[in-house]
């Protein structure tokens, strides 16, 4: 769940 | 990380990179928006709040420190450099800016994706990054003639959004419960805004001409 709510792009 | 966005974000570097170029080897930044120069700083700043705090990868921190710092600079040399900012045109530049900085916090208060302070602040960067070119383009229209670089700067800009959309159509086939909605939705809006620009871009290109925008 925490992966999904991480902003990973820019 | 897949081809379309790694692409988008070499493209949005290349953009920045020209406009740089631009700056440092004529000392001018005739036909450039301040407004949407401090709209980009600004769109970096709340964006990034979590620089620190998140690590995502080597290439993610990398890439924030390189966009923060150098839409500070631009900004910075617009304002302070004794012979870029003779050339800045102040007066063609008049757009309303401020308006867009308040739609833009308005709707984050309304949609984002959690209801907390960085969560706001980075739908509000998203918003605002979709809007920010408007006084380039109202500016580039005023203008008349672009000169190659700036007409550069601004295709690159456009296109950076435009491969993001496709990155998160990629994202969306490989993993269906992907949704990124505020940002593909503002992409998509953001991307739309350049389309006349693409246009005469386009025209110019096919001609060989001076890209015009008509006023």
């Amino acid at each position: 769940d925490d992966q999904e709510s991480r902003h990973d792009e820019l | 990380m897949n081809i379309f966005r790694f692409l988008g974000d070499m493209t949005h570097l290349i953009s920045i990179l020209i406009l740089l170029l631009k700056i440092y080897a004529t000392k001018s930044c005739s036909g450039i928006s301040l407004k949407t120069q401090e709209l980009y700083a600004l769109v970096f700043l709340t964006r990034y709040l979590d620089l620190f705090t998140d690590f995502i990868s080597v290439y993610n921190t990398v890439m924030k420190l390189v966009f923060i710092a150098s839409s500070l600079a631009i900004v910075w040399c617009m304002r302070n450099h004794p012979l870029v900012r003779r050339s800045y045109d102040k007066q063609l530049d008049t757009f309303r800016h401020y308006f867009l900085l308040l739609a833009s916090f308005l709707l984050a208060l309304l949609l984002h994706e959690k209801f907390a302070f960085q969560e706001v602040l980075w739908a509000f960067s998203i918003y605002l990054e979709a809007v920010a070119i408007l006084p380039q383009l109202v500016l580039l229209q005023r203008s008349g003639n672009v000169d190659n670089l700036t007409g550069q700067y601004v295709f690159f800009l456009g296109a950076y959004r435009a491969l993001y959309i496709f990155n998160w159509i990629y994202r969306y086939f490989i993993d269906p419960h992907f949704t990124r909605w505020i940002a593909c939705v503002s992409g998509l809006v953001q991307t739309a805004l350049y389309a006349d620009f693409f246009y005469y871009y386009f025209i110019s290109w096919k001609n060989n001409a001076k890209l015009q925008l008509p006023a």
